[in-house]
């Protein structure tokens, strides 16, 4: 589908990419932590998209297997979500993927 | 108004009361430390509320000065949100706090 093909190219042309929704506690975690490690990701805030947003986040939901948000790709990799990302950091797996993402 | 009485009706007539959203990763980690202390919290799903659920987290805001959820009470008093209830856990603070309200 078209939103799909957007998507991929989105997260094969940009380092790091998340989509997220402002409200959301983990969401915000997830970007502080990129922040803190001076990482620029490209953000999408689903909840201000308009009828955009849940659609994206269903066609993530077929192309990840993941419905929630955050929604985190390095890389063009899926990543995961919150926790999966923070797991990441706290096993010192994270910075090595951001910068061999950021040099391609 | 009648929802800020109610509001205060239920707090204090409850031990533990959490307003929650069931989608939020925050609410459930609230819900779940609650689960492992054996505690069985009142809890109100604002999002499964229809229009009630908004003005509840009006009025709660309006009471708290906290316009977020989860929204924590203990023994009628207000706790806080999701990190409020955590530290005052790894404090060793909360479980006093349960006794005491559960006891009443
Ligand atoms: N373990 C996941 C939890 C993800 C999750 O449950 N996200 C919630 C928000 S915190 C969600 O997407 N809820 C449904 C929605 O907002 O559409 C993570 O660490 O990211
Ligand atoms: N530090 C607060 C964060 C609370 C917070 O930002 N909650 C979010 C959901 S995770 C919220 O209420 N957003 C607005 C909304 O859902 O109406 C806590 O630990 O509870
Ligand atoms: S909506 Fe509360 S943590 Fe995501």
């Amino acid at each position: 589908s078209r939103l799909e093909d957007t998507i991929k190219k989105t997260v094969s042309d940009n380092p790091v990419v998340v989509y997220s929704k402002t409200w959301c506690s983990y969401s915000s975690e997830v970007k502080s932590l990129f922040k803190k490690l001076r990482v620029d990701p490209l953000v999408f805030e689903l909840d201000e998209m308009g009828p955009q947003g849940p659609q994206l986040q269903k066609v993530l939901e077929r192309i990840t297997g993941q419905s929630t948000v955050p929604n985190v790709f390095i890389g063009g990799k899926h990543i995961g979500g919150c926790s999966d990302t923070l797991k990441l950091y706290r096993n010192g797996e994270l910075e090595p993927l951001l910068s061999e993402a950021n040099t391609k």
